[in-house]
C-alpha cells in the first residue's frame, strides 16, 4: 500500500527516495519513471518524465545531486517532482508549459556516491570509479563533460576533489545524461543543481570567451534570481561561471550549451547560515521553494522563446 | 565509518590578490589533507575550507602570519553531522 506520507523535510536513503519517484508515477498518469544508465556500481538511474502527450516534444531537463554530499539538492529535487506532478492542471504556468513540452527530472545523478555519503563518509562528492594504478577513488562528475575538458580549473591529480578523470565521459554517470540528451535531440532547457554558494549561473566556466547569448541569459538570471529572492530573501549572484565563481572546465553546462542547449543553467542552493553542505533539514523546503521560484522563470521563458 | 571528530570548517576572507595567491599555495599542500568546499579564486568570493583536526592548528597559525583574516563556519563537523543522524532517524521513526 502506498501511504503518500513522505515527507519533504527530511533527508532520505536512496532506497526511500526510488520508493517515493514509484510513489508519484503511480499517483499521476503523466509522470513515467524510466532508466537512463547505471551508475559505476551498476545502480540505476532513474529519470522522471513529465509528458501529457505527443511525440518527442521539446523539453526541459533538471538533475540534482551530481556531487553527492549536496543532500539538499537531491531533496530539493524531490520536492520539485512532487510540486510539478501537483500543479498540473491547478496551476496555469505549469499546465501551459507541460502541455506543450515535457520535463525529465534526475533526482540523484551520484547514487553511487549519494549511498557512500550516507554509509561511510558523509562528506563524499565523487563517483565512486576506481582509477587504475591510483590507490585514490573517483571523479569528479562535474569536471567530466567533454568542453575544455583536462584544462585549467580541472586536476589531473587522481586523489583531488576535482579530477577530471582518465576521458571525457569516463563516468557510466556523466556518459548516461550524453547519450540520452543526444539521442532525444530536442531538449531546450538544462538545469544542473548544486549547492551551497547562492548562486544561478551560466556558461562558460572552461573559457572566458562570453557565449553568444550571453545577454539574454544574463537577463534571465536576473528575472529568476528576483523571483528567488521575493520569498524569503535570499541574495544570490549570478553570471558566468569563470567570471562569478572561478574558472572550471569539463563542466556539465558548458557542454550542454555547446550541443545548442541555449537555456543551460547551474544552481548554486542556498546556505543561510553557517552549515556548508549540512544545511539543516528544516531548510530542504524553503530552499526548494525559493528556487523552484527561479526555475519557473527559466521554464516560461524556454516555453515562450523556443528557437 | 569515517568520523569528523575535530574537523573544522573554516571561512576565509581575502583582500587582495596575494592572499588568493597564498590560499592556493595552501591547497597545493596534500599533506594538509584539506578540503576545499569553495576553492580560492578571486577576492569577492569567500573560500570555505574543512580542515582535519591534526592540521587545525597549523592552517590556523598558517592564515594568521600571513594576517589573512578567518572565521569558524563549523566547530566541530562531527557534532553538526550527529545532530544531522539524529533528525533523520528521528523523521524516519515519524
Amino acid at each position: 500500500q502506498r501511504s503518500g506520507s513522505f515527507d519533504f523535510g527530511a533527508y532520505h536513503t536512496l532506497d526511500d527516495i526510488n520508493s517515493e519517484l514509484d510513489h508519484l508515477v503511480s499517483e499521476y498518469s503523466f509522470v513515467e519513471k524510466i532508466q537512463i544508465g547505471e551508475s559505476y556500481e551498476k545502480r540505476p538511474l532513474y529519470v522522471l518524465k513529465f509528458s501529457t502527450g505527443g511525440s518527442n516534444r521539446p523539453a526541459i531537463w533538471l538533475d540534482a545531486g551530481i556531487h553527492s554530499r549536496e543532500w539538499v539538492t537531491q531533496a530539493s529535487a524531490l520536492w520539485i517532482a512532487n510540486k510539478i506532478a501537483s500543479d498540473y492542471g491547478t496551476d496555469a504556468s505549469i499546465t501551459s508549459l507541460l502541455d506543450k513540452m515535457d520535463l525529465f527530472l534526475l533526482p540523484v545523478a551520484n547514487p553511487d556516491g549519494f549511498v557512500y555519503t550516507h554509509t561511510s563518509n558523509r562528506m563524499w562528492r565523487k563517483t565512486r570509479s576506481k582509477i587504475p594504478g591510483s590507490i585514490c577513488v573517483g571523479v569528479d562528475p562535474n569536471r567530466n563533460w567533454d568542453a575544455g575538458f583536462g584544462e585549467a580549473g580541472a586536476s589531473g591529480n587522481s586523489c583531488s576533489e576535482t579530477y577530471h578523470g582518465p576521458y571525457p565521459n569516463s563516468e557510466p554517470e556523466v556518459k548516461s545524461i550524453v547519450d540520452f540528451v543526444k539521442s532525444h535531440g530536442n531538449i531546450k532547457a538544462f538545469v544542473s543543481i548544486h549547492s551551497y554558494s547562492q548562486l544561478l549561473l551560466y556558461p562558460y566556466g572552461y573559457t572566458e570567451t562570453p557565449v553568444p547569448d550571453q545577454q539574454e541569459l544574463h537577463e534571465v538570471s536576473a528575472k529568476a534570481v528576483a523571483a528567488l529572492s521575493s520569498l524569503y530573501g535570499t541574495k544570490y549572484k549570478y553570471g558566468s561561471i569563470i567570471t562569478t565563481i572561478y574558472r572550471a572546465s569539463g563542466g556539465t553546462i558548458d557542454w550542454t550549451y555547446n550541443q545548442g542547449i541555449k537555456y543551460s543553467f547551474t544552481f548554486e542552493l542556498r546556505d543561510t547560515g553557517r552549515y556548508g553542505f549540512l544545511l539543516p533539514a528544516k531548510q530542504i523546503v524553503p530552499t526548494a521553494e525559493e528556487t523552484w521560484l527561479a526555475l519557473k522563470v527559466i521554464m516560461e521563458h524556454t516555453r515562450d522563446n523556443m528557437y | 565509518l569515517e568520523t569528523f571528530v575535530g574537523h573544522q570548517v573554516l571561512r576565509i576572507k581575502t583582500k587582495n590578490e596575494e592572499e588568493v595567491k597564498q590560499l592556493q599555495l595552501l591547497e597545493s599542500l596534500e599533506h594538509l589533507e584539506l578540503d576545499f568546499w569553495i576553492n580560492p579564486s578571486a577576492t569577492a568570493v569567500p573560500v570555505d575550507v574543512r580542515i582535519p583536526a591534526v592540521s587545525v592548528q597549523s592552517v590556523k597559525a598558517f592564515l594568521e602570519s600571513q594576517g589573512i583574516e578567518y572565521s569558524i563556519l563549523i566547530e566541530d563537523l562531527q557534532d553538526v553531522l550527529d545532530k544531522e543522524k539524529q533528525d533523520m532517524a528521528e523523521s524516519a521513526q515519524r
